[in-house]
């Protein structure tokens, strides 16, 4: 069990720091495994700081820094070992648009190297126009979800009713 | 093994059948506030096998089944269903020889649930350990619930471990 | 002490209600009191439905609906007793279109019904064409912000930037 | 009593010294991710008396205070200004004759915090009072955090009475 973990550990924390860069164009990131001598137990400690700063403490970053931190670590995960499915509620709601684009272009990249299915939830354009398909969710009937498949041009008017 | 589709009946505000195909790539979910897409990604967790009713917003597990609405009485049951491909067999060993693996949840409002898995009634632990041995489940770290992005980096290090040991 | 506590709920209370349902367009919201016979010792209890829709537990309403519960409670409060200021940081980020519309049409009103003073801090472009002056954060040096005020000609480019 | 401007040193991001007038209706703050939108807020709030380094995402108070930047060194102070109007003499007593009041906070590395009210040096104790007076401060329910709107919904009964008290 050790030498897995240590393997699985390295090869998370390799694509974690790759992704960290590319979805913030620079700075520095690492994983590290803290709190006990033995692998087995230990806590694993998230270190990032976007370019240009100096962060002492994770919690000082932004809304926006950590959503994006998160995703690469998530992400960093799946090339390491894919999840059948993975399933975004609304991470790009704290995003600005800039950020939108950078978290769109990494689900194209993990959609080539993963055989993972990602759902994403959103009600940002910019991430609607980057899907493969749409599904709509309304309630013509108030209370009552149904669920119709809809394309671009329609999920526009859909986002605008 | 892949998640091929969705199927949900009386769970939630998803009261009549809904049909919901997953396929390979991107899928976009949108609509607006209310209309029931976070009730989606809830019906994925809850038919893996999800032991909190908390998680998934409510008080207690009944209150996943159809509460009613303006023009709709409440239902007694809800149930969720998921078509795992299995054509390249590497689901578990029971269901080697099945090109297609079935898993469903029904609950009956007090009287808990049952799990099925092609038909065949099995313990909740048989089916945690299917969606476990496949790298998800419901708590899956891929699946990130709405506003819990951040959850993640605010975590102690402890709990983030769960990412690691899904991952060796 | 307990009669201006009773009155402050009532006031607050009738405010709630009216403000829920110009958000929604219906449905029906009230505040309770609960846990004590005695209203210094008792909580403060909020019951909200939307229209169309059963809610027993306020935890199942989606994050769109309990944004816009929330803050209509909040500005029910400015109403009874306004606050200087009110500071909204991103409250808009779970929104659809159309209720950030309402939103902001509510935001409106209070400008016109109470003295207090609104930061909205945000991302969407709705929001920012309906402010009434503009302020940008920058790092034209990393992780140094500097403020200046734009027009909304120029926070378009800046969002996009 | 109103407030007219808020005045910023070496607070967090903010290490050039930044003035921030608040002028009355609605005014909007925009900016990219990480560019110090929520640290302005957190400013308003330290000065007013804000006590958890935890509510001001940090560790210790003095996470404050600039910790330097690619082409800066550290600070070793911070400190905030916030102007209060006060024509119409409805603040506290003690100042009844002045029309402008100015509250300020300053924090040194490692030698914690010193609060003035126009000039005179007092105790953290009288500028929460005074601005309690005034129906806001640090833990204001109308200084919403981000993310945090939908915690007004998800507290306990208990918790929300603070919205009550604010405004008896
Ligand atoms: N047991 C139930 N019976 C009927 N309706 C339910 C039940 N549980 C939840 N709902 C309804 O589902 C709605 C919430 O749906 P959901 O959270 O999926 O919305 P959403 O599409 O994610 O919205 P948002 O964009 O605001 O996040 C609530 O309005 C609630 O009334
Ligand atoms: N003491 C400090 N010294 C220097 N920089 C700091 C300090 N504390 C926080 N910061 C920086 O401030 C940035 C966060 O700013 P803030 O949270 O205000 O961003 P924001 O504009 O609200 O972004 P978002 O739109 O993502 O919410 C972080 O990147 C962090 O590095
Ligand atoms: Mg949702
Ligand atoms: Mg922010």
């Amino acid at each position: 069990g050790r030498e897995r973990l240590i393997a699985a550990f390295q090869v998370i924390d390799g694509h974690f720091r790759d992704l960290f860069t590319t979805l913030f164009q620079g700075g520095e990131a690492q994983l590290r495994l803290v709190e006990s001598a033995d692998p087995l137990e230990s806590g694993l400690e998230i270190y990032a700081c976007p370019p240009g700063k100096r962060l002492t403490v994770m919690s000082l970053m932004s809304g926006g820094e950590q959503a994006l931190t998160a995703t690469a670590l998530i992400f960093a995960v799946f090339l390491a070992h894919p999840a059948p499915i993975c399933v975004l509620d609304e991470v790009d709601a704290p995003l600005d648009d800039a950020n939108v684009e950078r978290f769109c272009n990494l689900l194209d990249a993990m959609r080539a190297r993963a055989a993972t299915r990602f759902l994403a939830i959103t009600h940002n354009p910019l991430t609607m126009s980057r899907m493969d398909r749409l599904f709509g969710v309304t309630m013509r009937e108030k209370g009552v979800s149904q669920l119709v498949s809809v394309d671009l041009g329609e999920a526009r008017a859909l986002a605008a009713s | 093994m892949q998640i091929n589709r969705l199927r949900l009946s009386g769970f939630k505000s998803f009261v009549d059948p809904v049909d919901f195909p997953i396929a390979p790539g991107l899928t976009g979910v949108i609509g607006p506030n209310g209309c029931g897409k976070s009730n989606l990604l809830e019906a994925l967790r809850w038919v893996m096998g999800a032991t909190s009713a908390k998680a998934l917003r409510g008080e207690g597990m009944d209150d996943v089944i159809f509460a009613g609405a303006a023009g709709r009485p409440p239902r007694t049951h809800a149930e969720v269903t998921i078509d795992l491909d299995n054509t390249n067999r590497d689901g578990p060993a029971a269901f080697a020889a099945a090109p297609l693996i079935q898993v469903s949840r029904r609950i009956v409002r007090g009287q808990g649930s049952t799990f099925r898995i092609n038909g065949a009634e099995t313990r909740a632990r048989d089916v945690q350990l299917l969606f476990a041995d496949a790298s998800t489940g419901a708590n899956s770290p891929a699946l990130v619930r709405q506003g819990q992005i951040s959850e993640l980096i605010a975590a102690k290090p402890q709990n983030r471990r769960r990412i690691l040991e899904e991952a060796a």
